[in-house]
């Protein structure tokens, strides 16, 4: 393709993004480094701390359905881990919707078979959650709740067993990431390549996923080129992520497949659900 | 493959505005 049309796809890749994910790096990052003014994140760091920032991760939830209404119905007997876990999987529903939107903004996906995007998006979109974590995080917490919460490293560490192991993967690969400095115009890119990829289990119709993902790799290669002239190998660099990535994914599903084994009270978001059955 | 997952079948077709999840 011409470079005028790779830069175009970059373009509208960007713009979809802005559209669909609330919570930018540039925010995210602005936010972190105390650059947002009077709007510094509330810090959870201790059960009390938590109990206080509860307000702030319930109050952007979706409408209630019956999973929220289990959820409100833990009581604190069963847990803090376990209502803090419901309410990261009322975000990550909402995340999983965000990206179906971006995932139809890939020029041509959907026009791919209806089996083969739903096979894309369950493969997909949890790696695609676990890149969006990385500008999130810094290695002593994450920001979450769209950015009003900052919740430390340590914290996190500290929940019961196996609540404990959920992120720790998740700080060590994103602080690796975040060393590669990619912007949010380059994440959008490299997003819609892991979207595209050819070679998840059960897909019917390969070719025309491989040529979409060779237009935005030929896009993504060419905005890193431009965007980041001296750091050298990024593009190769960044692609190396993804075999990291599949193994976090890997390892994440097979934690939640330990929780519903485990926990007695632990009810996964159908939407969750849906995503997890059988994926690895 | 479509029958096992409803919801993000839903979600691919539907608009883009939200869908009750």
């Amino acid at each position: 393709p011409e470079a005028a049309d790779l830069r175009a796809l970059a373009r509208h890749l960007y713009e979809a993004y802005l559209k669909y994910f609330p919570l930018t790096k540039a925010k995210a990052r602005a936010i972190l480094s105390g650059k947002t003014g009077d709007s510094a994140p509330f810090v959870i760091h201790d059960m009390k701390s938590l109990m206080e920032g509860e307000q702030f991760i319930n109050c952007r939830q979706m409408p209630i359905q019956e999973h929220q209404q289990q959820t409100s119905a833990l009581t604190a007997a069963h847990g803090v881990e376990l209502r803090f876990f419901h309410s990261c999987q009322s975000r990550s529903a909402e995340a999983v919707r965000e990206v179906t939107e971006f995932a139809k903004s890939i020029p041509g996906f959907v026009d791919l078979d209806l089996n083969d995007q739903v096979t894309l998006l369950k493969y997909g979109v949890i790696e695609v959650l676990i890149i969006m974590m990385a500008p999130l995080m810094n290695k002593d917490g994450t920001l979450i709740s769209y950015g009003q919460i900052f919740m430390t490293r340590e914290f996190l560490k500290s929940l019961r067993k196996p609540f404990c192991q959920m992120m720790e993967p998740k700080f060590e690969f994103s602080v690796k990431f975040n060393t590669l400095e990619l912007d949010d115009s380059d994440m959008a890119l490299f997003l819609a390549v892991i979207i595209l990829s050819g070679d998840r289990p059960g897909l019917l119709n390969v070719k025309p996923i491989e040529q979409l993902q060779e237009t935005v790799l030929h896009s993504l290669e060419l905005q890193l080129k431009l965007n980041h002239p001296d750091s050298l190998q990024l593009f190769a660099k960044l692609l190396q992520k993804m075999t990291d990535l599949r193994q976090i994914v890997t390892d994440h599903v097979h934690l939640i497949q330990l929780l519903k084994k485990t926990e007695v009270d632990m009810c996964l978001h159908p939407l969750l659900q849906e995503i997890m059955k059988d994926l690895y | 493959l479509k029958e096992k997952h409803k919801i993000l079948h839903q979600l691919l077709q539907n608009s883009t505005s939200p869908v009750d999840l």
